[in-house]
């Protein structure tokens, strides 16, 4: 494994952290799309459906169980949780996330690398990762005072790719046969959506203010 | 069945 991936890989782990970390010790997840949750804890099963059939290696079996755990968590703390559920922004958090569902699903069924069960989930989840963020993205440009984890979060969320980006060109140029057009294209698109998010991070970063994006 | 080389990713 290269630098690049596994700074993908903690980068993404940090995410998840911080939202954990909000949610927590503040009881609050104010500004979290319980939408983009659900769908990252659909994507997540929908990818590690091979997790008990193909041992890959210690460390991503146990990275599998984490983004499986956390994701899950996440959801039930923002559904059930007594407390934290209160905070939840229902009336602003509408995107219709079933919209994103089907057409991946239906994407998969078209465009995969191999017509097999868990190759078309594999390649589904892929389609629904790279746009799984929409509906937080949509809350984030609705809410007035977004708390700085929040945006801390979305910021690592999209680094996570980016980096992965930079890893599959290492791997393209170091391995031999490693071409994958379907994961690239997928975490390409995934990144380009954070295009006007990192856009005014770094402006809101650079000016030392909060950020906020324009209507 | 071999793991496709993309499926060691997360």
């Amino acid at each position: 494994m290269n630098i690049l991936r596994l700074a993908g890989d903690m980068t993404h782990l940090i995410s998840v952290i911080v939202l954990l970390l909000k949610i927590h010790s503040i009881k609050s997840c104010a500004g979290i799309s319980l939408k983009t949750q659900e769908l990252y804890a659909l994507v997540f099963v929908s990818r590690y459906l091979n997790i008990f059939t193909d041992f890959i290696s210690l460390y991503n079996t146990i990275m599998k169980l984490i983004f499986l755990g956390t994701s899950f968590s996440i959801v039930w703390y923002m559904r059930y949780h007594k407390i934290v559920r209160r905070s939840y922004d229902k009336d602003q958090d509408t995107f219709r996330h079933y919209f994103l569902v089907l057409p991946c699903l239906i994407l998969a069924l078209l465009i995969n690398e191999r017509f097999t069960f868990k190759e078309i989930m594999w390649t589904f989840s892929l389609y629904l990762e790279a746009v799984a963020i929409l509906p937080q993205l949509v809350l984030l440009q609705r809410t007035k005072n977004t708390d700085n984890l929040t945006v801390q979060y979305i910021f690592l969320l999209g680094a996570y790719r980016a980096l992965y980006i930079l890893n599959w060109i290492y791997r393209y140029f170091t391995e031999p046969d490693y071409l994958h057009w379907i994961t690239w294209i997928s975490g390409l698109v995934q990144t380009i959506l954070y295009g006007d998010f990192f856009y005014y991070y770094f402006l809101s970063w650079k000016n030392n203010v909060k950020l906020q994006l324009p209507a | 069945e071999a793991h496709s080389s993309s499926h060691d990713e997360l």
